[in-house]
């Protein structure tokens, strides 16, 4: 079972469209292996990024040096994830 | 095992086999309304139920509604379990779903992926492909919404098998996009159809491998507008609407370009709720509210292709 301990998903908010680019060119990064789960758009409309727990650092420096503004949106996929299994165990007793 | 659709727990969330048994139920609890038919298998030899919801005629006018083309998108699947329900509870009480239902045929899709979906339970919460095996690569699975033939391969989708957004090695080659395909066109009088997505909170037609807009253009843009207010109504979610290159990106081979360029004039894809806060893993007691609002919504297009024959 795939475990998603300590990512995060990131809320970004490109303010043009040369920093929707650079968010693009981020998520073709491979070795960083992020997931947008709602993809950059147009400026001002938000994106969702989950990043794993070992990207984070490179992908945060990223953001920052290029002046994307982001918040975090789920601090730990995985506890949302036991949350989860934890309703549906409850609600099938 | 749940005994009656009396007792399903609509505000949970399910699995394969739940949901498969639940449908059965619908249709013992509905045998006059409601009947289920197979049309293909998965990748992984899984049925490819369908709901069919008609109360007579031959080859009727039909409406298509699938939920769960991306597996990972759960609330999906449950508002499609829910409006399934509703549905088949309001024939007969409401005037719209009766009138409707007395002209019309609906076909309703709940799980488009179910390869997808079990993966979502067993292994990977978040999957989001299919699970066919890509000759080549280590790499599992195709973006079944970026596998139709519309603008296939082209901007939007990827060609990189390790890709969220791999279009397939070529259009249909996914069974579960072929068997609705050949569904649609061999029925040959499906008059709308309406993929449900999560979670952006959008109401989108087509096209979107081509920024040129659908010569009804106008008519889509003011039935979603209309569609968007009255989902708005119930909880105050906001949604967008427009055509879908407009609204979100350039997005080739998805399922409701296809089916416009295959004559279904009216076809929609919804993006469903999110509050901003929890993504794909939108709790549980969030499923009834979702269902509820996006229903006058469905119900304001099923009606306006009611009124609209062609």
């Amino acid at each position: 079972e795939k475990l998603f301990t300590g990512d995060q998903v990131l809320r970004i908010t490109a303010s043009d469209e040369e920093q929707i680019t650079q968010l693009r060119v981020l998520g073709e990064q491979a070795e960083l292996q992020v997931d947008f789960w709602r993809h950059p758009t147009s400026p001002g409309h938000p994106a969702d990024l989950r990043v794993p727990f070992s990207s984070l650092p490179a992908v945060k420096t990223f953001l920052e040096s290029n002046n994307i503004s982001y918040s975090i949106m789920i601090e730990d996929v995985q506890e949302l994830l036991d949350e989860e299994k934890r309703t549906m165990m409850k609600s099938r007793r | 095992k749940e005994r009656s659709t009396s007792t399903f727990d609509f505000a949970s969330y399910h699995t394969i086999d739940e949901i498969y048994n639940w449908m059965d139920m619908l249709v013992e609890d509905h045998p006059n309304l409601v009947s289920k038919i197979q049309i293909g298998q998965s990748y992984e030899n899984r049925p490819l139920n369908v709901l069919k919801f008609s109360t007579g005629g031959s080859n009727r006018s039909a409406i298509w509604l699938d939920t769960g083309i991306h597996p990972r998108e759960w609330i999906t699947q449950a508002t499609g379990i829910w409006t399934a329900n509703k549905i088949a509870e309001e024939y007969g009480q409401d005037t719209s779903v009766t009138a409707i239902l007395d002209s019309m045929d609906i076909f309703f899709e709940i799980v488009t992926n179910p390869d997808g979906f079990v993966f979502t339970h067993s292994s990977d919460r978040l999957w989001r492909k299919t699970r066919s095996i890509n000759a080549g690569s280590p790499c599992v699975g195709v973006d079944p919404n970026r596998n139709w033939d519309a603008g296939f391969g082209g901007p939007g989708a990827s060609s990189d098998p390790c890709s969220e957004t791999y279009h397939g090695p070529y259009a249909h080659s996914e069974s579960e996009v072929k068997a609705l395909a050949d569904f649609i066109l061999g029925h040959g009088n499906v008059k709308s159809v309406i993929s449900i997505h999560s979670y952006s909170q959008m109401l989108l037609f087509p096209y979107g491998y081509k920024t040129a807009p659908v010569p009804n253009h106008q008519e889509m843009n003011e039935l979603a507008k209309k569609a968007v207010s009255d989902l708005a109504a119930v909880y105050g979610t906001k949604y967008t609407y427009g055509s879908i290159a407009d609204t979100i990106y350039a997005a080739d081979g998805t399922a409701v370009d296809w089916a416009y360029d295959n004559g279904v004039k009216y076809s929609f894809t919804f993006e469903l709720r999110d509050s901003g806060r929890y993504g794909f893993l939108l709790p549980s007691a969030q499923i009834i509210p979702t269902a509820t609002e996006t229903w006058p919504a469905l119900l304001d297009i099923m009606v306006h292709v009611l009124e609209h024959p062609y």
